[in-house]
């Protein structure tokens, strides 16, 4: 168990090794980036199973060698493989560093931060907060769109055409003033 | 290999079985929740959809896994024979797939609903299982869908929009209703003076909805078992409910096959005797002679203090004051409310007819399609060539309406569901 000496768990200590990497500087960002499509897209539904474990069936729990994995707790950031991992990190080429760019601005984007194509605070704050893991710009194999997570890839429209109706009866003459009670789940 | 059915793009593909089945699974229960609460969370996520969609959710703890639809479970680092693995505490939370499973990292400090600090299970289980379903990430204010967790306000519901995006999905809640009435009744505002409120509960065999017509929605929580909330009518729903409510009278009655109620709002319960000494129930020919049972609906019309009675293609109209059928009675429903389109008319059989005090009118609905009865003043006045009670298409120009384009989001849940 986690330990903790509180009869609330306030000061439940977790191990450093289960703690999240920080994103800190611009190789963090970037995988952070990357993970979540906005470097290019993520193929995200077949990245769900290790194909050793085949469909994953609580019978055929992966065997006890697996677990070792779990102590592991590595928080390494790389989800992905991404197949243009080069090693001359330390001169990175002016195409990288521009796909860089123009990924940190569209999260800054769609993260309703400012636009500045810069790694400065405030997109930093952005992208060390608790998220979701699935990525935010996927592919889909059968066409290779990437599909944007906004409501546009659903098509929806603002409900705009809806009238607000009130509890009041429109009849000038009617004794009602509706009030509904108080509505809790 | 049911992962890779069908194109996986978001918000265009879904499920095409209306009831799924969902399990968190025995080896990934987390570590920090009693297993009770965590299914009894994971069943209130499941639960927020459904109240806001056409899909019923199911725990089955028993069928073979290949036979469920979604499997929950946590782990941390690398957990449940995914290839993802959680990054430990911090960042990511969750991850889930489409039409697929739903992971939680137990590194994080999942916390019951409205428990303070930690992360609330209740939203992160609803955001996931919006993916599972087919919804993306959206980036919207309000929005369960937003991909970063925001700390958790009290009272946490699914939103207008994301109800639409799930219903651009899976389509709209239809359904029939067995009545639908305003609850009206008298209460004292804060500065001491009576004032009349009232309610619009719309409700189908043995659960019941309140909806909120000022907010285009029903209560969030419902709907709830009619006994919950009306003590003592029959627990497999009624065929009308009627209330009475003029000078002398104020009374709520509810119908059931040959019986009715009368319903005690002070003691929120139904009489078993009435101030006349009448015992409850009652049969219906005795407490309203010349009124055939059962009875499909009624509504009672404080415009001319009658009670309209429908039963197949008549309608039988009661005076109260003279406790007896009004003379000329009963009549074909056709005749007493014409169609104002020739043709367009639900016939008999009508399942519900509602006086609506938020639109001062009177609604008949039969299946899922509703006709609004031509009111006494404003639209006689606006088209004196209307017939009187005659029954009004959509704004004339098209068919009735269905009943999901007036009244949103009226939708069932499982029954197994209805506890949560």
């Amino acid at each position: 168990e986690k330990l903790f000496h509180s009869r609330d768990h306030s000061d439940l200590q977790i191990p450093s090794s289960h703690q999240a990497e920080l994103i800190t500087d611009k190789d963090t960002a970037e995988l952070f980036l990357s993970r979540y499509g906005f470097i290019r897209p993520v193929n995200w539904e077949e990245l769900q199973f290790d194909e050793s474990t085949g469909i994953f069936n609580d019978e055929d729990f992966p065997g006890e060698e697996d677990l070792s994995g779990i102590q592991e707790g590595d928080s390494s950031l790389s989800r992905v493989d991404t197949d243009d991992d080069d090693d001359d990190e330390d001169s990175p080429n002016p195409t990288e560093s521009q796909a860089f760019i123009s990924a940190l601005r569209e999260f800054q984007k769609v993260s309703g931060l400012s636009v500045t194509g810069l790694f400065d605070d405030a997109t930093k704050a952005a992208m060390n907060k608790p998220r979701c893991g699935v990525p935010d710009k996927e592919t889909d194999d059968a066409t290779d769109e990437v599909h944007n997570s906004t409501s546009s890839a659903l098509g929806i429209n603002t409900a705009t055409s809806l009238t607000n109706n009130t509890d009041t009866s429109e009849d000038s003459n009617s004794t009602f003033s509706g009030v509904l009670n108080g509505s809790r789940r | 290999q049911k992962r890779h059915v069908g194109r996986r793009s978001w918000g265009n593909m879904a499920f095409s079985k209306m009831v799924l089945k969902w399990r968190l699974i025995g080896e990934g229960y987390s570590s920090q929740l009693t297993i009770q609460d965590q299914r009894h969370i994971i069943s209130l996520a499941f639960r927020m959809w459904s109240e806001v969609s056409p899909l019923d959710f199911v725990e089955d703890t028993f069928s073979p896994l290949e036979f469920v639809d979604i499997k929950l479970g946590f782990g941390t680092g690398r957990h449940l024979g995914c290839n993802q693995k959680f990054d430990g505490t911090g960042q990511e939370f969750a991850h889930a797939w489409f039409l697929g499973d739903v992971h939680f990292d137990d590194d994080e400090h999942f916390t019951a609903p409205n428990t303070g600090s930690g992360i609330s299970l209740l939203k992160v289980a609803v955001h996931e299982i919006g993916h599972v379903l087919g919804l993306p990430h959206i980036y919207r204010t309000g929005s369960i869908m937003q991909p970063s967790y925001l700390p958790q306000e009290s009272g946490f519901e699914i939103n207008w929009m994301d109800r639409k995006a799930i219903q651009h999905l899976y389509g709209d809640c239809k359904g029939q209703f067995n009545t639908v009435f305003d609850w009206i009744r008298k209460e004292r505002s804060q500065y001491g003076e009576v004032v009349i409120r009232f309610n619009t509960y719309f409700m189908r065999d043995g659960w019941y909805w309140l909806y909120e017509n000022r907010t285009n929605r029903t209560r969030y929580g419902d709907p709830v078992a009619l006994q919950v909330g009306w003590h003592g009518i029959p627990t497999d729903g009624v065929d009308a409910c009627v209330h009475v409510w003029n000078r002398n009278t104020d009374a709520v009655y509810f119908f059931k096959g040959t019986q009715y109620w009368r319903y005690d709002d002070d003691n929120d319960q139904v009489l078993t005797v009435d101030p006349e000494g009448h015992l409850y129930p009652r049969l219906i020919s005795e407490g309203f002679p010349g009124v055939p049972s059962p009875i499909d609906t009624a509504f009672y019309d404080r415009r001319d203090y009658h009670i309209y009675f429908f039963k197949g293609t008549y309608v039988y109209v009661f005076d109260v004051a003279a406790n007896s059928l009004a003379p000329g009675f009963p009549r074909k429903i056709t005749a007493v409310f014409p169609a104002v389109t020739s043709g367009d008319h639900p016939g008999g059989n009508i399942d519900a007819a509602y006086f609506s005090y938020t639109h001062n009118a009177v609604f008949l609905f039969k299946d899922t399609q509703f006709w609004r009865v031509v009111g006494r003043s404003r639209d006689r006045w606006r088209r004196p060539s209307l017939p009187r009670n005659g029954l009004l298409p959509r704004n004339g120009l098209l068919p009735h309406r269905k009943v999901e384009e007036q009244w949103f989001d009226i939708c069932n849940v499982h029954s197994s569901a209805l506890k949560v």
